[in-house]
């Protein structure tokens, strides 16, 4: 464990437990994409397959839990609490789930370290995770309108990935036969659609201070 | 071992 992998995991769990957390006090979801948290709800639960099968240490076993727990309460919140569903954008978040967890699968398929089920799952969730942002991007892109709330979820995001590439350098440079080829990959497509995000974010952003400027 | 494949990040 180095500090850049421990950075990224803790921007990560922030994002998910803010996202958790604002979502439950003020009993809103508007501008998040259901269909990005459930293909999230989707990455977590195909790549922890190992959480009872692979122990690696208490920390890997809690984490796994907590992103497991939260990103299911997301899903749950925004399609059955009475409230927050309320304020989900249905209309507007339209994103086909399959366009993008078919292409994953069949890559993961052909592209995995070892033909197993679990390493095929695993290849699969890595994929998924790399493009499950798609969603929200689109929403983000159609409402034009950017809050605190997704904006924050945004930034933490942003940062985990931001870290975990610092620590893939770091840990190829301290670590013998450290060669994830499709981590690697699939992370640095993630970050680069992340970057595309935040070029959105910060112009809404901008294009929101022009508005309340003076004609 | 080689065999396995172990996952250490999240």
């Amino acid at each position: 464990m180095n500090i850049f992998r421990l950075a990224g995991d803790m921007t990560h769990l922030m994002s998910v437990l803010v996202l958790l957390l604002k979502i439950h006090t003020i009993k809103s979801c508007a501008g998040i994409s259901l269909k990005t948290q459930e293909l999230y709800a989707l990455v977590f639960a195909t790549r922890y397959l190992d959480i009872f099968t692979d122990f690696i240490s208490v920390y890997n076993t809690i984490m796994k839990l907590i992103f497991l727990g939260s990103s299911f309460s997301i899903v749950w919140y925004m399609r059955r609490h009475k409230l927050v569903r309320r304020s989900y954008d249905k209309e507007q978040d339209t994103f086909r789930h399959f366009f993008l967890v078919l292409p994953c699968l069949l890559l993961a398929l052909v592209m995995n370290e070892k033909f197993t089920f679990k390493e095929v799952m695993w290849a699969f969730s890595l994929y998924l995770e790399a493009v499950a942002i798609l969603p929200q991007l689109v929403l983000l892109q159609r409402t034009k309108n950017i809050d605190n709330l997704t904006g924050q979820y945004v930034f933490l995001l942003g940062a985990y990935r931001a870290f975990y590439i610092f620590n893939w350098i770091y840990r190829y440079f301290t670590e013998p036969h450290y060669v994830h080829w499709i981590t690697w990959i699939s992370g640095l497509v993630q970050t680069l659609l992340y970057a595309d995000f935040f070029y959105y974010y910060f112009n809404s952003w901008k294009n929101n201070v022009k508005l309340h400027l003076p004609a | 071992d080689q065999e396995r494949v172990v996952h250490d990040e999240l």
